[in-house]
C-alpha cells in the first residue's frame, strides 16, 4: 500500500491511497496479474454510514469486510491503514486471543470502525489510533482538517510512534507525508521501494501544486502503482469527498 | 516478463482525470438496522464475487498448509467468531447469512488483517 496526506500553500490537506493486497497469493502467468487482487476489484464499493438518514462518514470496502481501511469524516479527518509486518504480529496476537482469551485487545479493522464512529476530532482519533492494545502492528495514517495535521502513527501491538506532518522526517517531505509499508526512520528494501518515487514525485510536483490531481499521478507513477494494486482513493477532508477507482497496471509493471 | 525500470524515470503526469467508468460503485450501509441486516443486500448482490474470492483463499490456504492443519484452522476460526465483539460478530453472521459463506469463512475474510501480517 501507499498513502500520501498532502498540504498545499493554504493550508488545504488532501489524502490520497493505493491499496495493494495480495502478494504471492497465485500468479496467473498468462494474463500476468495477482489472482487474489484480481478477485478483489469486483468487490470494491464506496459505502456511505448512514445513521438517522445522516451521513457519518464515507469508506472504501471491499463486500463483506466489515473494518475500515479508507475512509473520511466530514469536516473532521480522514484515515488509511497500511499494513505492518512483524513476526510479533497478527498471529501471536491470534494465539493470544484463543488460548489466554486476551479480549482486551483490538482487533485493528473493528478498532477503526470505531475511531470512525465515534471520534468527534482529529485529536481524539489519533488518540484512540495510538493508545488502544491491538492485536497486530499497523501504520495508521490519518490527515486532519487543518494546516499541520496530518500524521504517520507507527503501531506495534501496544506501543506507539508519530511522525507528523511538517516535522520533517526522512521518509518524508516537508509539506506531506509518504507511507508505504516500512517504518519513516528506515531506508525501504531495494526490491520494494515505493517510498522513494513517491517522494521524488511529489518534490517534482511541488507544493504549489499540491492537489487531487498530483496525489493521483503520483499514485499512478509505477512503481507505486504495480500489479497489486486494486483501486486509488482520494479524500478531501473539508469537502468530504472520497472517490475510488479500481486500478489496472498494464505490463511493463512492477509486480509488487 | 517484467520491466525494473529505473524508478525515477519518468513520475506520471497525465493519469488525471480517473476513467468515470473506473469508479467503484457507491451504497448505502444504514447503522440503525440490526447488525445482521446492515449487509444483506449489498452481499446478496455480490455473492458470486464474494464466494469467488473466498473459495480461492480457501484452496489456497489449504494447498499451502494441508488438510490436516486447514482443519485445525477452520476449527479454531469457529471459537473466535464467537468471540468476536458486538457489533462486528453480529455483522459477520448477517454475512454469513446473506452469502452461503459458513461462519469460519466469513470471520477468516474479516480478520485476515492479522493473519497475513505475519
Amino acid at each position: 500500500c501507499t498513502s500520501i496526506v498532502a498540504q498545499d500553500t493554504s493550508g488545504h490537506l488532501y489524502h490520497g491511497r493505493n491499496l495493494d493486497f495480495g502478494l504471492f497469493m497465485g500468479w496467473n502467468p498468462k494474463t500476468h496479474t495477482w489472482t487474489i487482487a484480481e478477485l478483489l476489484k469486483p468487490l470494491v464499493v464506496q459505502l456511505e454510514w448512514q445513521k438517522g438518514g445522516k451521513t457519518v462518514y464515507e469508506s472504501v470496502n471491499y463486500v463483506g469486510y466489515v473494518g475500515i481501511i479508507t475512509a473520511v469524516k466530514k469536516g473532521l479527518f480522514t484515515f488509511s491503514l497500511d499494513e505492518r509486518f512483524g513476526l510479533n504480529g497478527g498471529f501471536v496476537g491470534l494465539l493470544e486471543w484463543i488460548i489466554f482469551k486476551d479480549y482486551k485487545q483490538k482487533w485493528v479493522s473493528f478498532l477503526t470502525r470505531e475511531v470512525m464512529e465515534e471520534a468527534k476530532t482529529y485529536k481524539e482519533a489519533k488518540f484512540m489510533l495510538s493508545h488502544t492494545r491491538l492485536l497486530a502492528p499497523v501504520y495508521f495514517i490519518l490527515g486532519g482538517v487543518k494546516s499541520g495535521e496530518g500524521s504517520i502513527i507507527t503501531r506495534w501491538r501496544d506501543n506507539f510512534h508519530t511522525d507528523d506532518l511538517l516535522d520533517r522526517m526522512s521518509g518524508s517531505g516537508s509539506w506531506f507525508l509518504v507511507e508505504t509499508n516500512y517504518d519513516q526512520w528506515k531506508t525501504p528494501p531495494f526490491f520494494d521501494d515505493r517510498r522513494t518515487p513517491a517522494v521524488h514525485c511529489l518534490n517534482k510536483g511541488g507544493q504549489k501544486n499540491a492537489s487531487p490531481k498530483l496525489l493521483y499521478n503520483v499514485l499512478s507513477t509505477r512503481p507505486v502503482l504495480n500489479k497489486l494494486t486494486t483501486y486509488t482513493s482520494l479524500m478531501d477532508v473539508n469537502r468530504g469527498t472520497l472517490g475510488a477507482w479500481l486500478r489496472k497496471c498494464e505490463d511493463p509493471c512492477w509486480p509488487w | 516478463k517484467f520491466s525494473f525500470t529505473d524508478p525515477f524515470e519518468s513520475c506520471e503526469t497525465n493519469a488525471f482525470p480517473p476513467k468515470q467508468s473506473d469508479a467503484a460503485p457507491r451504497y448505502i450501509i444504514n447503522l440503525d438496522l440490526p447488525p445482521q441486516e446492515r449487509w444483506t443486500k449489498l452481499v446478496t448482490e455480490k455473492k458470486n464475487d464474494v464466494l469467488a474470492l473466498i473459495g480461492d483463499i480457501r484452496n489456497l490456504t489449504l494447498s499451502l498448509v494441508g488438510e490436516k492443519v486447514f482443519k485445525v484452522i477452520i476449527d479454531n476460526l469457529d471459537k473466535i467468531a464467537t468471540t468476536l465483539p458486538y457489533p462486528f460478530n453480529e455483522e459477520i453472521i448477517g454475512i454469513s447469512k446473506a452469502s452461503g459463506l459458513n461462519i469460519s469463512e466469513a470471520t477468516l475474510y474479516n480478520i485476515f488483517y492479522e493473519v497475513f501480517t505475519f
